[in-house]
């Protein structure tokens, strides 16, 4: 469990990140791939002076190879379960397709604990929460385009898919508006309950149209950094029994997947308009050699903030509708995708 | 002023140690992250 101070601690679940996208940092640029994360504020990547053995298997920042770099001085770190993410902070220009930010802070990792970033098709993490989050790290990317006018409006817009098609992205982050070529039917907008997070007020949760969770209200974020969705633990098992997940032996739920199609559905109630997933939408398959496998989308977590117990509204959700983050006026949209 | 981003879809990192039949004695060893915190969880005691 955790309970959140002043602002918020991010918790980080790159066991399941799958959505990346490309960065270039420096002069001449240096290319990184990052998880573009609504659920924290800081910018990190590999440093080549990192002998970690996460490290060994991505690319690193060489700051002495970029004529826009300047030192910082100032170490930060960042907290997992399995240790202690150590660097030094920079600031450099950092280009995001084309476009460049100029002087942004960031930080370079000299040490990463465990072996979790070993396998990690992603070098570092781009953090897009409130500046709040970034409780160490300095100017989150977003507000430090926002300041140096490099966007149309103060909105960023994401579109996940699960479908795999050749040719096509299977995400797009959209900096500056809202693509109306990717989602349809009308946006509905919710405010911003807390600037740490994307947090916003859940009405309930709905299973096969009885309402048994959040059925006074409760908090949620909207965190592309996470794959699942998550909720308080005696919430998340009891859904675990009504979908038929049964726990294997290291902690997963496990499905029968011959059973999808009687599973029911879930529908999460947000400003007053339901937004519903099937089992096709919150399972997830895998293939092990020839065999499927079909996971729980939902995980336990147990976060208290002083709004109350959050639900995390992760990937799972988020593959469904369309979602656009509006710094201008502190609110979320969400529509069909 | 707009600036679009192709976003990769890739297997998770758990979905490569389980293919590589290395996921169960990955978490045995590691917390990856604070939801390994959970990975005991089980049906509330009583229970069917």
């Amino acid at each position: 469990s955790l309970r959140l101070g002043r602002s918020s601690e991010k918790i980080y679940n790159f066991m399941d990140a799958q959505y990346f996208g490309d960065i270039t940092l420096g002069t001449p640029g240096q290319n990184f791939s990052v998880v573009f994360d609504t659920g924290s504020s800081d910018l990190w990547v590999p440093s080549t002076y990192c002998v970690s053995q996460a490290c060994a298997t991505h690319k690193r920042f060489r700051a002495f190879e970029s004529t826009s770099f300047r030192h910082d001085g100032r170490m930060f770190g960042i907290h997992y379960g399995s240790g202690h993410l150590l660097g030094v902070m920079g600031r450099d220009n950092l280009t995001v397709a084309g476009m460049t930010a100029k002087n942004q802070e960031f930080g370079e990792s000299v040490y990463e604990p465990g072996s979790a970033f070993v396998m990690a098709r992603f070098d570092g993490v781009l953090g897009m929460g409130y500046p709040a989050l970034a409780e160490i790290l300095g100017n989150p990317v977003f507000d430090n385009m926002l300041a140096q006018k490099l966007l149309d409006q103060p909105v960023f817009s994401f579109y996940l898919s699960r479908k795999t098609a050749s040719g096509t992205p299977e995400g797009e982050l959209l900096l500056g508006g809202i693509d109306e070529a990717l989602y349809n039917g009308p946006i509905n907008w919710l405010p911003v309950t807390a600037k740490g997070y994307w947090q916003i007020k859940m009405d309930s949760l709905v299973v096969q149209g009885v309402s048994p969770f959040c059925s006074h209200g409760c908090q949620a974020i909207i965190d592309t950094g996470t794959s699942l969705i998550a909720g308080p633990t005696e919430d998340i098992l009891n859904i675990q029994q009504l979908i038929g997940a049964s726990p294997t032996n290291i902690g997963e739920f496990i499905i029968d997947c011959a059973r999808l199609i009687s599973l029911p559905r879930i529908t999460f109630v947000l400003g007053g308009k339901e937004y519903t997933l099937t089992s096709e939408h919150y399972v997830r398959k895998e293939m092990l050699g020839d065999r499927m496998l079909c996971f729980s989308g939902f995980q336990a977590v147990d976060m208290v903030s002083s709004e109350g117990p959050l639900w995390i509204l992760g990937d799972v959700f988020l593959t469904q509708f369309y979602s656009i983050f509006d710094r201008g006026q502190d609110r979320v949209g969400l529509a069909t995708a | 002023a707009l600036v679009r981003v192709p976003l990769k879809r890739v297997p998770s990192i758990r979905s490569q140690l389980r293919s590589e039949g290395l996921l169960q004695e990955f978490l045995k060893e590691n917390r990856p992250d604070m939801f390994g915190r959970r990975y005991s969880q089980c049906f509330p005691p009583g229970t069917p």
